[in-house]
């Protein structure tokens, strides 16, 4: 379900039901380097899934995924609390791609920084589609956009 | 495996990094 208030791509706030899986943090900034090809990516979170630094599984509980152009932002489900917060100027990139399971489902492997861009984490999560990963993809290429022209 | 298509979104700040 995706729900976007504000009619302009600049503050449109879209939101889209997730599942954290889990994050990789304190990756040194050009250990990252070597992760810029998706597969690479792909296949290090893999590793991490194999060697149990990140589950295979995500949690159950459903949360919401807010994408702006000031960042992205979990929620939980009734919005009570926000978990994650990720400026959009620290994110990196996402990347998103089918689970491999079968099940359609898509993972979402966000890249963020830190200020002094020493340190990267992958935080990934899940969402049940690749038509929800691409409009996450959407909203956030939209952000960057409106953050790229509004930010001189 | 990963078969299917994969989708990646970079922000301009960094890009090549």
């Amino acid at each position: 379900s995706t729900k976007s208030s504000g009619n302009s791509a600049s503050d449109t706030c879209a939101e889209f039901r997730v599942k954290y899986v889990g994050v990789i943090e304190k990756l040194q900034f050009d250990m990252s380097r070597t992760l810029q090809e998706p597969l690479d990516l792909i296949n290090y979170i893999d590793a991490a899934q194999q060697d149990g630094r990140l589950p295979f599984v995500p949690g159950d509980e459903d949360m919401i995924l807010g994408v702006s152009k000031y960042g992205v932002k979990l929620a939980s489900a009734d919005q009570c609390d926000v978990l994650h917060r990720h400026p959009l100027y620290l994110v990196v990139r996402m990347l998103c791609y089918d689970d491999g399971l079968g099940s359609g489902k898509n993972l979402l492997a966000l890249k963020t920084t830190d200020t002094k861009q020493e340190e990267c984490s992958i935080w990934v999560y899940q969402c049940g589609s690749s038509e929800q990963a691409q409009s996450i993809c959407k909203v956030l290429s939209a952000s960057f956009d409106c953050a790229l022209t509004s930010g001189k | 495996i990963y078969k299917s298509a994969v989708t990646t979104v970079v922000n301009p700040k960094y890009e090549g990094k």
